[in-house]
């Protein structure tokens, strides 16, 4: 049996499906926060790598691990099928290994650490000058630098640390931002506590790069809704920092805003748009912009609720976000656009909603509209956080595409759980993503039959 | 834009041990100067 470290307990495990034929998984490259990305066009199907050779005698005292080449013949997500050197043609005991962990290894790791490579027992009479094979077969071919496993390291280390102050959208209520202390950082995936959390309460999960986060002091620069102790207010109003606050240089620019106030210079208050329903993923809502903050951002409603009069269902987005749209996106992109509240997908039309009550659209040209080349196909599997329960990352599948977005389908349970997510977007992994950092992974749900 | 970017193979002297002895073989790696 093959060493896996780091094993968590129920984790799904991706293995029995790779061998499917019409199984497809996002390749690496779309994923443009993912680990090692950056060196992933250069890892490919025919690189020779050392490691632990599993078919052979028990340990010696000697050499406790034997190690051998194997040649990758295949590469869905991180996941890598290799074939022992010597096997020639013979698939019977490939096997697939996650290329972004310490199961494979460049050639020559062996020898840098006392390690002979042992060939294994199947084909150990094979040839009689394993020297003479090895020479021929690795002379001329290509493996991982040298530097590989330091790269996977560093590719996972987060910007932040434990103990940091940050400001974070409350998930309770999602108007507001409330000031929390990083908890838990898995695979740079923060686990955050809000200052007043009862002890036994888990916090809240979200990838370091989500832009419901954001650097001390965020909120009275934009003009957001902020819960924090007084103390917190006062010092931030004063322009005092800690040591542990999480300033402006751990974060990306969505999160802290641009200070470019024209951004914003053509939204108004009333005006309407399309936009996600940030408590419901899978909607694409008539909206309105409620509030006009500093630094880019807007504060919207989704017109499908009952108004909540407190402004409880309020939401921040940036403008670049890409998560609003220009009215008219859904129709041309031939989705459903869920209506205001009085009206029906047949009764709901732009034009005369607009006339009728004497609203005005935001401007098109106001919107981003950049459609990247993502390489996201519909059918490809992936890793997906649940962003309704962002604790859980879950086997998922790309169910439709439109413009950047693409519908992200958690398998085995129905449509309407379905999320549109960004083709950026820091929530979604390559197959392999949870098993390489050390995250529990959930599988599809299975039905129980009827008996 | 990634899929653009150049990719960098450098030739380098890599060495094998075996129960028979070592020797080095030239491989091409990838990125090792990135």
């Amino acid at each position: 049996s093959r060493r896996h470290t780091n094993e968590i307990a129920n984790s799904y495990d991706w293995d029995a499906c790779l061998n499917d034929t019409y199984f497809v998984a996002a390749p690496v490259t779309c994923f443009k926060h993912a680990p090692i990305v950056d060196i992933w066009s250069n890892i490919l199907v025919g690189m020779k790598v050392e490691v632990e050779n599993t078919d052979c005698d028990n340990a010696s005292e000697t050499f406790p691990d034997s190690f051998w080449v194997a040649t990758v013949t295949k590469i869905i997500g991180y996941k890598a099928l290799l074939r022992y050197e010597g096997f020639g043609l013979n698939e019977t005991k490939d096997f697939w290994v996650s290329l972004c962990s310490n199961q494979v290894h460049p050639v020559g790791w062996c020898a840098t650490r006392g390690k002979p490579l042992i060939p294994p027992k199947t084909i150990e009479d094979k040839y009689s000058d394993w020297k003479d094979f090895l020479c021929k077969r690795l002379t001329g071919a290509r493996t991982l630098p040298s530097n590989f496993a330091s790269k996977v390291t560093d590719s996972m280390k987060s910007r932040f640390q434990c103990g940091l102050t940050l400001e974070v959208v409350d998930k309770n209520r999602i108007s507001q931002v409330k000031v929390a202390v990083v908890h838990k950082i898995i695979g740079r995936r923060l686990n955050v506590k809000y200052y007043d959390m009862p002890p036994e309460d888990s916090g809240f999960w979200c990838h370091e790069d989500s832009p419901l986060l954001h650097p001390v002091g965020w909120a009275k620069k934009v003009g957001h809704h902020l819960v924090a102790p007084s103390q917190y207010v006062d010092r931030v109003r004063s322009g005092i920092s800690e040591d542990n606050d999480a300033s402006e240089e751990l974060f990306t620019p969505v999160q802290i805003g641009s200070n470019d106030n024209t951004l914003t210079s053509g939204f108004r208050i009333g005006m309407k748009l399309e936009a996600i329903d940030p408590l419901n993923l899978s909607s694409i809502c008539v909206a309105t912009v409620m509030e006009v903050l500093n630094c880019g951002y807007i504060m919207i409603r989704i017109d499908t609720y009952d108004a909540d009069a407190t402004g409880g269902d309020w939401f921040c987005y940036h403008v670049s976000s890409p998560y609003i749209f220009p009215v008219g996106f859904c129709e041309q992109h031939s989705l459903a656009l869920v209506p205001p509240k009085e009206f029906t997908l047949q009764t709901f039309n732009w034009k005369n909603y607009l006339s009728e009550t004497g609203n005005v659209a935001v401007s098109a040209s106001l919107f981003n509209t950049f459609v990247p080349a993502h390489g996201f196909e519909e059918g490809m599997k992936m890793e997906a956080t649940d962003l309704m329960d962002p604790r859980l990352v879950c086997v998922a599948t790309v169910a439709k595409m439109a413009g950047r977005l693409l519908r992200v389908h958690f398998d085995g349970w129905e449509e309407e759980y379905d999320q549109w997510l960004d083709c950026e977007s820091s929530d979604i992994y390559p197959v392999g993503w949870c098993h390489s950092v050390g995250y529990k992974l959930e599988g599809p749900r299975v039905v129980p039959k009827h008996t | 834009p990634m899929e653009n970017k150049p990719r960098k193979w450098e030739q380098k002297q890599v060495q094998i041990k075996t129960m028979e002895g070592e020797f080095s073989v030239t491989m091409w790696a990838s990125g090792a100067s990135d």
